[in-house]
C-alpha cells in the first residue's frame, strides 16, 4: 500500500520550494540555515 | 601503467606542499596567492609540460587522496569527526587546486580549455572510483570520491563571472560523471550518488537556473531512470530488504521534492520514467503521474455531474519529451502497424501482434514492457489525431469503431492475464492530469470495460485501477475520474458483476469509495 | 500477475553491493564545507535526540527576536552559512553596521559631535570578540567609505 508521503520529512505544503533547503534522501528533515554554504562577503569570513 | 619513474614521488611531494599552501593563513581567503606560488612549482617539475603528465599528475593525487582515506577509515582509534576532518584536510586542498586549474586555465574567454580539464578531471576520478571499486568489492568506501564530486560542485558553482559563463558545460560534465557511475555501473556508490543528483546545488543548476532553464531537464532526466532501472530488479518483490527500503526511501524523498517544486519536469518525462519504474512499484508511479503542470486549476473529481469533456485543458495534448514512437521496433513491425491503422491490412496484422510483444515464455517476464507502453502510447497518439482530423474530440462514441480500437480491443482479448495486466497498465499510465490523452485514454477503459466480451477482462480492468486506488496518497486526477465515471454510470453495470462483491472488505472498499462519490 | 523474479547474478552482486555500502552512508556534512568551530555530530543522532526545529527557523523575523550576544555568535562561529547571512541581516536591523576597514560591527552610541559626507565622529559600541561583549570606542570616527 506503499507509505504515507507526508511522513518522510518534507513540508509538501510550504508555499516555497523544497530543494533550497533539502538536506538528504536520507535525512528526516530539511537543512538548517547553519547546514547551508551561504557566499557571504568576504568581510564577514572573520576567523 | 607506464608512470615516468619519480612521478609518483614527485606527485606526493607536490601534494603535499599544496595541501599546507592551502592551509596556510598566507594562502588567501580563496587560495589565490598560494595557487600561482603553486603553478611555478608544477611548471618547474614540469608536470604541466603534456597532457599526458598532466592526466598522471591528477590520477596520482585522486590515489593519493583515497589511500589517505581508506588508512585513516581503518584507524578505529578516530572518532567518524576526526576521521572526516583528517580526510577532508587534504581532499578540500586537492579539489580547491582542481577548480582554480580549471578556472584559470587557457585565457579567460576560451572556455573549451576549461571545460575539457574538468571533464578529463572528472573522468579520471570516476576512472579511479571504479577500478578502485571493482578491486575492494564489499570494502570499498564512497567517502572520498563523494566529498572530491560534491566539493568541485560546489567549487564551480560559487558566484563568480568566469564560472558562470560555463555552467552549463560544467553542469554537463558533472552530469556525464554521474551518468558513467550510475548506480547499475557502481552499485557501491549508490547512496552517495543519490545524495550528489539530490544536492540542492545540483538541482538548482540542473531544474531551475539553467540559462535556458529546461536544458538541464533532459540530463537530469536520464539520471532517474538510471536510478529506477538499478531499484527496479530489487523492487519486484514486495518485501523489500532494509537496504533497499532505504534507498527506495531516499528516491521517493527526491520524487516529492520534484513534485512540489519542479512539476512540469515529471510531467514532460513521466513517460520515460513509468517505462522503466516496475509496474508493482504503485505509489512511486502515482506519485509521478500524479504531477501536474502548477497553472492549472483540477476540478475536485468527486464533483456531482463533473462534465470531463467541458474542461478547456482537456482537448490539449500533453507534452511527452520522449520519442515513444522510434521505440516501436523493428521497423517492419512500426511499418505494418502504421499500414494496418490507415488501411486495417495486412489482415493479418491483428492475429500477429501478440506474437511481437511476447519475449519468452518465463512467467512475469513474457513480454516486451517498453514495446508494450510504446504500442499502447502510440496507436493512442494516432487515434486522438484521426478523430481531431474529423473535426471532433475523444468520447466514448468518438473513439469507437476504428483500427485503432481494433488494435486495443484484440490486445484486450488476445493477451494472457500477464500480458492484458501490462497492456491495461500502459493505458491507465495515461491518465494523469486533465489533457486529450488523459481524456482518451480513460474513454478508451471504460469502452474496454463496456464492450469486453468476459468478465475476466472487466475483472482485471477494476483490479488494475483498485491497486493504483488503494495505496497511500498521491492519486492522478485521471484515474480518480475514470474510477468514479465506472461506478457511477449505470451504463457499465459495475455493480452487478460477482468481483465487486467477491469479499467482504472489497466490497466494503467499493461502498466507501461510492459515497465518497455521491 | 507479474509476482516476484528471481535475481540475476549480476543483480544479486549489485545487491550485496549496496548492502555494504549501507554500513557506511553519507553524512550530510559529508556535503558541506568543514565547520571548524561547530563540526556536525556525523554520528546518528535518534530524531528524538535533535532539538525540534522551530517554525520558521530560516527567516529573518526568527533571528531578529535573537539576542544581541546570540547573533554575534551565530555570525562568528557558523561563518559562510546562511545562518550568518540571516544573523547579519538581524544585526542590521539592531542598527549595527559592519565596517568593512576594521572588519567590525558598530552600532552609534550617542548623537556624533562631527558629520560630514565622508566620516562622523562620536562614541559607538562596538562588539569585543574577545571579551565577548559590547565595549565603547570614544572619539571614533566612522568613515562612510567603508561602510559595507
Amino acid at each position: 500500500l506503499g507509505s504515507d508521503l507526508t511522513t518522510l520529512g518534507l513540508n509538501l505544503n510550504s508555499p516555497e520550494n523544497l530543494y533550497g533547503t533539502f538536506q538528504s534522501p536520507w535525512a528526516d528533515g530539511p537543512c538548517r540555515p547553519q547546514d547551508i554554504d551561504f557566499h557571504v562577503p568576504s568581510e564577514y569570513l572573520t576567523n | 601503467f607506464d608512470d615516468p619513474p619519480g612521478l609518483q614521488d614527485k606527485t606526493e611531494y607536490l601534494l603535499r606542499e599544496w595541501v599546507n599552501m592551502y592551509h596556510s593563513p598566507a594562502g588567501g581567503r580563496d587560495s589565490t596567492k598560494a595557487f600561482s606560488a603553486f603553478v611555478n612549482q608544477m611548471h618547474q617539475q614540469g608536470i604541466l609540460k603534456t597532457d599526458d603528465l598532466i592526466t598522471r599528475f591528477f590520477r596520482i593525487c585522486t590515489e593519493l587522496c583515497v589511500k589517505l582515506c581508506y588508512h585513516a577509515l581503518s584507524e578505529q582509534a578516530h572518532t567518524a569527526t576526526l576521521t572526516r576532518s583528517k580526510c577532508f584536510h587534504t581532499l578540500d586542498a586537492f579539489v580547491r587546486l582542481i577548480a582554480l586549474l580549471v578556472k584559470h586555465s587557457g585565457d579567460a574567454a576560451n572556455s573549451v580549455t576549461k571545460i575539457n580539464l574538468l571533464n578529463k578531471v572528472l573522468g579520471i576520478v570516476a576512472g579511479v572510483l571504479l577500478h578502485d571499486h571493482e578491486k575492494r568489492g564489499s570494502d570499498f568506501q564512497q567517502l572520498p570520491y563523494h566529498r572530491i564530486f560534491i566539493m568541485l560542485l560546489l567549487e564551480l558553482n560559487a558566484p563568480e563571472h568566469v564560472l558562470e559563463t560555463i555552467n552549463f558545460q560544467v553542469m554537463t560534465a558533472f552530469c556525464n560523471a554521474f551518468h558513467v557511475l550510475r548506480p547499475s555501473k557502481a552499485p557501491g556508490f549508490v547512496y552517495s550518488w543519490l545524495e550528489l543528483i539530490s544536492h540542492r546545488i545540483f538541482i538548482a543548476r540542473m531544474l531551475a537556473t539553467m540559462p535556458q532553464q529546461k536544458q538541464g531537464w533532459p540530463m537530469y532526466a536520464q539520471l532517474l531512470i538510471d536510478i529506477f532501472k538499478f531499484v527496479t530488479p530489487f523492487l519486484r518483490n514486495a518485501d523489500l530488504s532494509k537496504h533497499v527500503s532505504l534507498l527506495y526511501k531516499g528516491t521517493l524523498r527526491l520524487l516529492l521534492v520534484l513534485l512540489h517544486d519542479f512539476p512540469e519536469f515529471l510531467c514532460d518525462y513521466h513517460y520515460g520514467f513509468c517505462d522503466v519504474i516496475p509496474p508493482n512499484c504503485i505509489q512511486m508511479r502515482n506519485l509521478i503521474l500524479s504531477a501536474f503542470p502548477r497553472n492549472m486549476r483540477l476540478p475536485d473529481p468527486f464533483t456531482p455531474n463533473l462534465k470531463v469533456d467541458m474542461l478547456s485543458d482537456i482537448t490539449q495534448p500533453p507534452r511527452i519529451l520522449t520519442n515513444f514512437a522510434a521505440m516501436i521496433q523493428p521497423v517492419t513491425f512500426k511499418k505494418e502497424l502504421d499500414s494496418y491503422i490507415k488501411t486495417r491490412s495486412p489482415v493479418t496484422f491483428l492475429s500477429e501482434l501478440r506474437g511481437h510483444l511476447q519475449v519468452s515464455h518465463e512467467p512475469g517476464q513474457r513480454y516486451n514492457v517498453p514495446l508494450m507502453n510504446a504500442l499502447v502510447l502510440y496507436v493512442g497518439s494516432q487515434a486522438i489525431a484521426y478523430i481531431h482530423s474529423k473535426g471532433s474530440t475523444p468520447s466514448m462514441n468518438t473513439i469507437t469503431h476504428s483500427s485503432h480500437m481494433d488494435i486495443f480491443q484484440n490486445l484486450a482479448v488476445d493477451l494472457d492475464t500477464e500480458g492484458r495486466y501490462l497492456f491495461l497498465n500502459a493505458v491507465a499510465n495515461q491518465l494523469r492530469y486533465p489533457n486529450s490523452h488523459t481524456h482518451y485514454f480513460s474513454c478508451t477503459l471504460l469502452y474496454l470495460f463496456a464492450e469486453a466480451n468476459s468478465e475476466a477482462i472487466q475483472e482485471q480492468i477494476t483490479r488494475v485501477l483498485l491497486e493504483r486506488l488503494i495505496v497511500n496518497r498521491p492519486h492522478p486526477w485521471g484515474l480518480l475520474i475514470t474510477f468514479i465515471e465506472l461506478i457511477r454510470n449505470p451504463s457499465f453495470k459495475f455493480w452487478g458483476h460477482d468481483f465487486v462483491h467477491c469479499a467482504p472488505e472489497i466490497e466494503k472498499l467499493f461502498d466507501t469509495v461510492a459515497r465518497s462519490c455521491m | 500477475p507479474l509476482g516476484p523474479q528471481p535475481l540475476s547474478k549480476d543483480h544479486a552482486y549489485q545487491l550485496a553491493m549496496m548492502e555494504a555500502a549501507a554500513h557506511h552512508l553519507p553524512h550530510p556534512s559529508d556535503s558541506e564545507r568543514l565547520r571548524h568551530y561547530l563540526p556536525r555530530n556525523p554520528c546518528p543522532t535518534p530524531t528524538y535526540h535533535c532539538p525540534a526545529m522551530p517554525p520558521h527557523m530560516d527567516s529573518l523575523d526568527f533571528y531578529a527576536r535573537l539576542s544581541t550576544e546570540a547573533l554575534f555568535f551565530i555570525f562568528y562561529y557558523q561563518e559562510g552559512t546562511k545562518a550568518q547571512y540571516l544573523a547579519a541581516k538581524a544585526l542590521k536591523k539592531q542598527s549595527w553596521r559592519f565596517h568593512t576597514k576594521y572588519m567590525m560591527w558598530f552600532q552609534r552610541h550617542e548623537e556624533p559631535k562631527t558629520i560630514t559626507d565622508e566620516y562622523e565622529q562620536g562614541t559607538y559600541i562596538y562588539f569585543d570578540y574577545e571579551k565577548w561583549g559590547q565595549r565603547k570606542k570614544e572619539g571614533f570616527t566612522f568613515e562612510y567609505r567603508y561602510l559595507e
